[in-house]
């Protein structure tokens, strides 16, 4: 555990809260991607079935847990307690264009062929572009709320910290991952465009909104 | 399995 990874994670749990909070204080879920949601909870389902076979520390364990059902519960209040207000008309995004072949290319291209290591590969892939519904709505709406705006700079930021963890523990233990890293680093890349407007717009006070 | 590919980051 290094800082840097240490800061990513809570940014990670800081992205899943504030998009919890949003969906419940307003009691609504507009301008939320139920299908980013979904291809989360199929991310953190995939890769953390290693919770019964592989004990790493308390602090992973837990974080775990609490990503899955934080994510569930999620997906529960878009898709069901807060299903009048999903925004579904926006939310077109052709997900299983995205999970068909990132499944295929997890077959052939991975660590070790066994089917934790293939669902733990899938998981890292798909995570990389699961927020391309939510990006996809934004643009076709031309506008996100700023709390979403918030969600998605603390998950980008998460992502941009993970890669300065890659960089930390090359040089102090020799450790990298490459699939983690070309993942990563794509995942880091979608989030660019949207750094940018939520520098020049969100941080100085305005709404989030997109040039026609 | 898990002894070869040590996947300790969430």
């Amino acid at each position: 555990m290094n800082i840097f990874r240490l800061a990513g994670d809570i940014s990670h749990l800081l992205a899943i809260f504030i998009l919890l909070i949003k969906i419940w204080r307003s009691r609504s879920c507009a301008g939320i991607s139920g299908k980013s949601q979904v291809l989360f909870g199929m991310v953190f389902l995939t890769r953390y079935l290693d919770l019964f076979t592989s004990f790493i520390s308390v602090y992973n364990t837990v974080m775990k847990v609490i990503f899955i059902l934080a994510t569930l519960v999620t997906i529960y209040l878009v898709f069901f307690k807060f299903r009048a207000t999903y925004d579904s008309n926006n939310d077109t995004f052709r997900a299983e264009l995205l999970v068909i072949p990132i499944a295929g290319l997890a077959v052939l291209v991975n660590h070790e062929f066994s089917l934790f290591e293939i669902l733990w590969t899938f998981s890292i892939y798909l995570e990389s572009v699961s927020i391309m519904p939510q990006l996809y709505m934004i643009s076709k709406t031309g506008e996100a709320e700023t709390i979403t705006s918030h969600y998605l700079f603390a998950l980008g930021l998460y992502r941009g910290l993970y890669i300065v963890n890659w960089v930390w523990r090359y040089y102090t233990e020799q450790f990298y991952d490459w699939i983690a890293i070309v993942a990563g680093v794509v995942q880091t890349l979608l989030y660019c465009d949207f750094f940018y407007l939520y520098i020049t717009k969100v941080i100085k006070g305005k709404e989030m909104s997109l040039p026609a | 399995r898990y002894s070869f590919v040590d996947h300790d980051e969430l």
